[in-house]
């Protein structure tokens, strides 16, 4: 009977992954081999392709007029700067409607909404970053990622290629999702790791350690069982698995610094409400 | 709680809000 609870709860958080985030692994795996009767996606390669591509960006934040200055007769250097933070903006406008997808999946995860409230926020707050480059993950390969629910894919060369430090942002995401898209993880195992990791009892300033332990523990075991089952030839996996946790804190403490280099430099960008929530004292 | 307003909202909410 344990087993079989262990198993209901996989299938639960599978199905609310499922339920919450609109682009899975599956698809972005399909779109990025070709396998899709979809349209190719539209590829971002150099400042002219992402010109042409900022109209299929997810950018429904950006007043018109903004968008119209372009036109405006600026000199080229400055047309590009502009190109690139508006490209930016509309980066954390997507990021912020994740936040709000993640949000929704912890609420789902059994016994988390009758955590302090306080403690929620918290677990948020700190497993959020982490949380969003396993998602991104799927989405990449050594060349590239898919951006906009899978419609563009940009290249990792052009991303690099930014201006210092927009162009810093994604590659050590880039190196990590290369060696973790290895462990071959479906949806139903990545529903999981999210949980876990959302479910980490040791984020500074939790008021209530103990109950958030007792639901990790659950979803470990849940984990651990569910990718025997679904992966039995991939020895070790559960641990190659948890031994992830480890890189993902080093990129958040990397994520943390370039936002706040980007805060000296960028004088006109402005960091979308919510995402300031979480970046603000985060380590 | 001040701090953390739109994350406090969207524990709160029952549905994703629209407005981001």
């Amino acid at each position: 009977p344990e087993a079989a609870d262990l198993r209901v709860l996989a299938k639960h958080l599978y199905e609310s992954y499922l339920k919450n985030f609109p682009l899975t692994k599956a698809k972005a795996r399909a779109i990025l081999s070709g396998k899709t009767s979809d349209n190719a996606p539209f590829v971002i390669h150099d400042m002219k392709s992402l010109a042409e591509g900022e109209q299929f960006i997810n950018c429904r934040q950006l007043p018109r007029q903004e968008q119209r200055r372009t036109s405006m007769g600026l000199i080229q250097s400055e047309l590009q700067s502009e190109l690139e933070l508006r490209f930016f903006r509309s980066c954390q406008s997507r990021s912020a409607e994740a936040v709000s997808e993640v949000t929704e999946f912890a609420k789902s995860i059994p016994g988390f909404v009758n955590l302090d409230l306080n403690d929620q926020v918290t677990l948020l707050k700190y497993g959020m970053i982490e949380v969003l480059i396993i998602m991104m993950s799927p989405l990449m390969n050594k060349d590239g990622t898919l951006i906009s629910y899978g419609q563009i894919f940009m290249t990792r060369e052009f991303i690099k290629s930014l201006r210092k430090p927009f162009g810093e942002i994604m590659e050590p995401k880039f190196e990590f999702s290369v060696k973790f898209n290895m462990l071959e993880l479906d949806d139903s195992d990545m529903a999981l790791f999210l949980a876990v990791i959302i479910l980490s009892g040791d984020r500074p300033g939790l008021l209530n350690v103990k109950p958030i332990e007792v639901l990790q523990e659950n979803v470990l075991h849940s984990m651990e069982l569910h990718l025997k089952m679904n992966h039995p030839d991939s020895l070790q996996l559960f641990a190659k698995v948890l031994q992830k946790m480890t890189d993902l804190r080093q990129l958040v403490a990397h994520h943390v610094q370039v936002m706040q280099l980007m805060k000296e430099t960028e004088i006109d960008m402005c960091l979308h409400p919510l995402l300031q929530e979480i970046m603000k004292d985060l380590y | 709680k001040e701090k953390h307003k739109i994350l406090h909202r969207l524990l709160q909410n029952s549905t994703s809000p629209v407005d981001l």
